[in-house]
């Protein structure tokens, strides 16, 4: 089973 | 006073046509450096950033920094109204909650006015930070369209891989697996055919095949993409807007459970 990971676990707001 | 003007109107619309599938709506930044805009789809996955550079356009008025909120469905309806080689002038006044397009037929017989409401939309920029990526992957657009649009029949996700013997791209479904393998080709006479292989480390990640898929409907913007990928991150894909700018889309890889 894969798992979705979203971009704000990488990408900070500024 | 914002005010741009793009004899290329085309190029506008395919813009659009690339986003649209993939965000509803979009704060797009108007600055004396030029258009741009950062998005995510809804579920937070992939993110797109365009950036059309103000040197790009035949006439280039901002005289403050601002956002305009549009609809992206709403602009692809308006811009249908706009020829392939109709000129695209866009305007905005301080301080009015709407856009006006206007788009000029080439013997400037037939001019179109259209009026958009703008929105409020509420969104952060994220930061997206310089990266040295492990591997980047240089390939004719239409091909790696092709790929993506071929592996989706079978799978829901693609596992990219970049080694020494070059880029494979592979999926499982129900009804059974598939992989292509793009070998370095640098040798061709035509730049726009080559497919460059750079590679730091080998690299596997998966992706979902859908956000991919979404972002190949760049592919008439620029006849090569670039995919950038390093362990554990989003991959990059991007396609290079002629003497303008670019169109980036980053997607975060599935991790096993």
């Amino acid at each position: 089973q894969q798992k979705q990971q979203v971009i704000s676990r990488f990408f900070a707001p500024k | 006073m914002f005010e741009l003007r793009l004899v290329q109107g085309s190029l506008l619309k395919r813009v659009i046509d690339a986003i649209k599938d993939l965000v509803n709506d979009a704060n797009f930044d108007c600055s004396s450096t030029g258009f741009s805009l950062q998005a995510m789809d809804s579920s937070h996955v992939a993110l797109v950033a365009l950036l059309l550079r103000s040197e790009g356009f035949e006439h280039f008025r901002c005289d403050r920094t601002f956002s305009m909120g549009m609809s992206i469905a709403n602009m692809a309806k308006m811009l249908k109204c706009a020829s392939n080689d109709d000129i695209i002038t866009i305007k905005a006044d301080d301080g009015t909650d709407t856009v006006t397009f206007m788009f000029e037929s080439p013997s400037q017989d037939k001019i179109s006015d259209i009026e958009m409401k703008l929105m409020d939309i509420d969104s952060d920029h994220l930061g997206i930070p310089d990266a040295e990526y492990e591997a980047i992957v240089r390939m004719p657009s239409t091909e790696f369209g092709s790929i993506c649009t071929s592996l989706s029949t079978i799978g829901d996700t693609v596992t990219i891989a970049v080694s020494k013997q070059g880029v494979t791209f592979s999926t499982k479904g129900d009804i059974g697996s598939g992989n292509i393998t793009c070998r370095q080709n640098s040798s061709t006479e035509k730049p726009e055919e080559a497919t460059i292989i750079e590679m730091k480390e080998p690299v596997v990640l998966t992706f979902a095949l859908k956000y991919i898929t979404t972002f190949t409907k760049a592919t008439s913007l620029s006849s090569q993409v670039t995919i950038s990928l390093s362990s554990d991150m989003p991959v990059v894909v991007e396609y290079k807007i002629a003497e303008m700018g670019h169109i980036r889309y980053y997607l975060a890889p599935k991790i096993e459970e």
